[in-house]
């Protein structure tokens, strides 16, 4: 069964696009059928596969606005076993013009069902918000991984997305789980930050056997080390595994990939 | 005369409230008269210097929404020569109560007019979007400082953001200035981010001259190291001057301070 799952967190520059894109180029990699949507107008993750949001047609935008428009019109195929659902800055405007659409927490789910099986796993990134885009990806999937960064400010507002998050699940999605954290720009020298990583270990902890969506979820490991190769790498349209396929990056990214895999054979 | 800078950037975790705190606490110790603004309803400034939003009393959320509220009921003093008007979560709400308001961009300066002689720096701390908070202070403000990181996604939006500072300059603030760029998180042995920078300084060199706001724009140098000193310090509700004095951090936000002020005093 296709396992889905979005990445989220409102809070800007944590590693959502980094993790989502280099999580599923190693997937792919692994030999999973992967498809990556970007749900940003900013559209960092289409940038960081090498799509020019000018030239690419349809894209995210048209598939949630227009019903002719099917998600085959809109995937592009990036690596093998990798497609991608681009998007670019018009979607910036689908949060006013759905704004009084009965169905527009459904328009991303409308078009993925039909060709969902096709797919081990499918994975959003999210843009930094808890808006309308936010909310059709979180309709669609299954689990939220959120990337986050082990300091003390980066930690704050964690509180108001699992609450988000609750919301949606009572509301848009009751099945929605949290199954994780995913620290990035990990910098293992600070017990500051280590400090910060085992509040956060104790949190989910004292929640297992409860009934919260995020009951079953952890911190986990490894930790994506602080690398600046994961930052360059974009820049040329790359993966990591393109870029510097044995960097520390991509050795934290590779067997974080290669863990979730086994896990979910492991059900 | 009273210099206003707004620290602004709608892309998050790239520096504004860290360089603010800091910025302003190095003017406040080398006896400057400074005035920090929290106008994000995350409230990461007032947490960064200690103010506590459950029992702070009136906020910039009070003072912009209710007009028997002055600046004076809502300033804290953090530290000698150094005073704050914090936020709390509530401000998130501003927006859509002033919605309808036809002096809604103006419910920040009205309140500062008054009294804004008592002040050689007032600072402002802007939320990571281009909404009615921004606007507030890019009309109360006379010049913008863009903190931001030598990564090629942390500069895309850039050309965006240069934009709506120049449709405010035309609409709400006709003499706004951009007057420079602070790089944050700076990793200097990085070929990319010194190719990044490089570009920065070239499209600033480029417009000497010409009409736009950021015509007299640069790269403030120096540029703040990564440091992780710097991300520690807020979750002890301390400046990176109380935390950590003489730590690369400090020394990067005391010598940009310095020059800011004599740069200042040059003119
Ligand atoms: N482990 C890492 N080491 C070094 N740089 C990193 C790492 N992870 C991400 N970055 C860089 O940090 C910046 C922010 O990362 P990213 O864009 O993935 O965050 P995001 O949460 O998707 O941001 P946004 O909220 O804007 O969508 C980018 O410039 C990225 O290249
Ligand atoms: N030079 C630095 N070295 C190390 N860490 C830093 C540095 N500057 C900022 N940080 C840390 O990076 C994170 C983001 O910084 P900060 O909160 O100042 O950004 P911001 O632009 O204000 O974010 P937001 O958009 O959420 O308001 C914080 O955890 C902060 O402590
Ligand atoms: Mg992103
Ligand atoms: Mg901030």
């Amino acid at each position: 069964a296709t396992r889905v799952i979005a990445f989220l967190n409102q809070k800007g520059g944590v590693g959502k696009t980094t993790s989502t894109v280099n999580i599923g180029a190693a997937m792919a990699e692994a030999g999973q059928s992967v498809c990556l949507v970007d749900m940003d107008p900013q559209s960092h993750l289409s940038l960081h596969l090498g799509i020019d949001g000018e030239t690419v047609g349809d894209t995210v935008y048209e598939l949630m606005l227009d019903p002719e428009v099917t998600l085959d019109d809109v995937l592009v195929k990036v690596r093998p076993n990798l497609m991608c659902a681009p998007s670019r800055i018009d979607l910036a405007a689908l949060e006013s013009e759905l704004v009084s659409q009965p169905d527009r927490h459904q328009r991303l789910i409308q078009k993925f069902t039909p060709v969902m099986d096709q797919y081990d796993y499918v994975l959003l990134d999210c843009p930094p918000s808890l808006g309308l885009l936010t909310l059709n990806a979180l309709a669609l999937a299954q689990e939220v991984l959120v990337p986050m960064q082990g300091h003390f400010l980066a930690m704050q507002g964690v509180g108001k997305l699992l609450e988000t998050v609750g919301l949606v699940c009572q509301g848009v999605n009751p099945d929605l789980k949290v199954s994780g954290v995913v620290l990035c720009m990990y910098e293992k020298q600070s017990m500051h930050v280590r400090e910060v990583v085992a509040d956060l270990d104790e949190f989910f902890e004292s929640n297992r056997g409860s009934d919260a969506p995020w009951a079953d979820a952890k911190v986990l490991r490894p930790a994506i080390r602080k690398n600046i190769k994961l930052a360059e790498a974009p820049s040329f349209g790359q993966t990591i595994f393109d870029y510097a396929p044995w960097c520390p990056g991509a050795l934290d990214y590779r067997t974080l990939a290669e863990r979730m895999i086994q896990e979910r054979s492991g059900e």
